[in-house]
């Protein structure tokens, strides 16, 4: 069984190192609760 | 972590007196290093390793065991993506290796090694009989005056059994003591007459294994400089000097004279790292064995490797198609380890048959959907029967290394039926959930293997293959929304073996539920990964959609599989969530 989440467009900047392992095709690992990314809204606030 | 259970009795208070700590000398080295690095403004746009995160290069040797029986031994060191063996050792309850291997160390990279000891096989596969892990860092900067410790070696199926235990021992390199020991070795390559010096002959020669195409003149000038003494040679000490001096001004070693690799001209940490590493190979103390990816592949015995050498070169991360597709690699993020999934080989064959080819995918057309649907509907029955409670203990035996019982929530005898145990809750807290108290994280919705892809383009691309897939074909046609459809993708795919409850991964409001009956192909990514299957569009699925004060709409998405088809839901539409609640589970059922 599989979940898939879908995020909208531009919602959110997920974990370089969960990205990095997709791109050449590797599965991570990780356990419920780990984290997966961040809300793109907070990193723009921040950065305002 | 491994537990240290003791420590080396035999050193003496007077070394404590002599000798300083393991910490001290780490701190010193780590002292020694930093002004050299950071003045360094060369090093400031590394693309390998930068000197904030070079923790150091460590030499690590396993030096023995003691086990419970005898047998010929070997064990494997994983460190991040690399893993290296020893070779066996004789037919003996106490194995003794004394193997070395340097392994770089950085403070952000991966630093708990997994030290996993097999009685080998002639034939078949070897077994694990004991492991441990230990944290380099944290092991180099204990306060312990001892040169080795010893540490327990824990059983792969029941970790709190112990099973022997290994000694070893790891210290970081003094730089000064590499950088001799680089210019010893480099000085041996064209060292001819074996004086330990060069004459102008042999210094030249060097030069050109460096990859350096200087001018003759050139080459007698470096020559004069080197040769501090003009005594004719250059002296060990005289090379050390004058290739820290020259690689700041301008670098003599354009590519690595071991492996040919170009070096970074200005970028002499990983110069060094590139140089120190690979000079290790086939020298020093009886070393390590490396190339592996896994310590399973590491351990695998000749025959596997006879069976395997058709295909070797194409050993390589994620998931081999054709011939290979018989195992599939996994980052693990918790230890930064690549782990190894094997699949049954009559699995692999039967998935091959039906998801990679046109052939299969026709029989599917013709009956074969329905009969998957049907195998499933008996088989959620029969694991509803009293009866299958017997099965719990053969399916824990079967993935013994990696179901941790230790966290379920109930005792065995608990559960009544095999579902029950399929679908068992954790302890509180056995699942810690990531920055709890700040919405504006997202978190893992599954113990799974994840894939994750900024758009349904870059998982096309990647990973999804099936010819149909599109992120509106997933969510059906009742949600209907233009955000959706170049938004992020998330896959959590679950083994047999996994906790099989799904979490929110967000905060929010379930805004809708909406049912979408389909088929049960497999989810295995032998069928994602088939031009000729659709199951993400095609298979039975529930997709919510949840609404977030931080991520706009969240569409999460729970799909059916073989066997386990069945989705049950604990929220319903309108609860508010908070991230990290229990969703629901998959279960045994059609």
């Amino acid at each position: 069984s599989t979940v898939i989440c879908v995020f909208e467009k531009d919602a959110i900047k997920i974990d370089e190192d969960l990205l990095a392992n997709s791109g050449r095709s590797l599965e991570t690992l990780v356990r419920v609760g780990m984290s997966l990314g961040v809300s793109m809204k907070e990193i723009a606030e921040l950065a305002l | 972590m491994g537990n240290e259970s003791s420590k080396d009795s035999s050193s003496s208070d007077s070394s404590t007196n002599e000798k300083p700590s393991r910490l001290s000398r780490f701190k010193q080295k780590l002292h020694f290093r930093r002004p050299r690095n950071n003045g360094s403004t060369s090093l400031s746009h590394q693309k390998l390793f930068t000197a904030d995160d070079f923790a150091g290069i460590a030499l690590l040797t396993l030096i023995g065991a003691e086990m419970k029986f005898e047998d010929k031994w070997l064990a494997c060191v994983s460190l991040g993506e690399q893993t290296f063996r020893t070779e066996k050792s004789d037919n003996t309850d106490k194995p003794i290796w004394n193997s070395e291997k340097k392994l770089l160390l950085e403070k952000k990279g991966p630093h708990v090694a997994r030290i996993s000891v097999f009685e080998t096989n002639r034939v078949l596969k070897n077994n694990l009989i004991g492991y441990c892990e230990i944290d380099l860092l944290e092991f180099l900067t204990r306060d312990s005056d001892s040169d080795f410790e010893v540490f327990d070696l824990f059983n792969p199926s029941s970790p709190d059994i112990v099973v022997g235990n290994i000694s070893l021992s790891c210290s970081v390199e003094d730089p000064i003591e590499t950088e001799k020991n680089f210019a010893r070795r480099i000085l041996s390559i064209v060292d001819y007459d074996e004086d330990g010096k060069l004459s102008f002959l042999e210094f030249s020669d060097l030069i050109s294994a460096f990859g350096n195409q200087v001018a003759v003149n050139k080459k007698e000038e470096l020559f004069k400089t080197a040769d501090v003494n003009g005594d004719g040679l250059v002296s060990m000490d005289e090379l050390a000097a004058l290739l820290a001096l020259q690689q700041e001004k301008e670098p003599l070693m354009n590519c690595c004279p071991v492996c040919g690799e170009v070096l970074e001209v200005a970028d002499k940490l990983n110069t060094m790292i590139h140089l120190t590493l690979c000079f290790d190979e086939g020298t020093g103390n009886q070393v390590m064995t490396g190339g592996f990816l896994t310590d399973k592949q590491a351990s695998y015995g000749w025959m596997f490797k006879l069976s395997e050498w058709g295909h070797f070169s194409s050993y390589d991360v994620g998931l081999n198609s054709g011939s290979s597709a018989s195992h599939i690699l996994v980052f693990d993020r918790r230890t930064k380890r690549l782990v190894e999934e094997l699949i049954d080989g009559k699995i692999v064959l039967s998935m091959r048959a039906i998801y990679q080819s046109k052939v299969g995918l026709g029989l599917l057309d013709i009956g074969t959907k329905e009969l998957l649907k049907s195998i499933s509907e008996k088989q959620g029955k029969k694991m509803n029967s009293v009866e299958s409670s017997k099965d719990i203990p053969k399916f824990i035996e079967f993935f013994k290394d990696q179901i941790n019982l230790a966290e379920v929530k109930y005792p065995l005898e608990h559960f009544k039926t095999f579902n029950d145990f399929f679908i068992r809750e954790l302890k509180l807290g056995a699942r810690p959930i990531a920055s709890l108290e700040n919405d504006e994280v997202a978190v893992c919705a599954a113990d799974s293997r994840l894939m994750a892809f900024k758009s349904a383009e870059d998982s096309l691309r990647v990973w999804i293959k099936g010819r149909k897939f599109s992120i509106q074909g997933l969510l059906g046609k009742e949600i209907v929304s233009d955000a959706f459809v170049d938004g992020s993708l998330v896959i959590f795919r679950l083994a047999p073996q996994d906790y099989h409850r799904f979490h929110f991964p967000v905060s929010g409001i379930i805004e809708r539920i909406v049912d979408i009956p389909g088929c049960l192909y497999t989810v295995n990514p032998i069928a994602v990964n088939s031009k000729y299957c659709n199951v993400f569009t095609e298979n039975k699925r529930v997709v919510s959609i949840i609404s977030t004060k931080h991520f706009g709409k969240v569409a999460f998405i729970a799909i059916g599989a073989t066997m386990v088809g069945s989705i049950t839901f604990l929220k319903k539409e309108g609860d508010f969530v908070k991230k990290g609640d229990e969703f629901g589970y998959f279960s045994f059922g059609g």
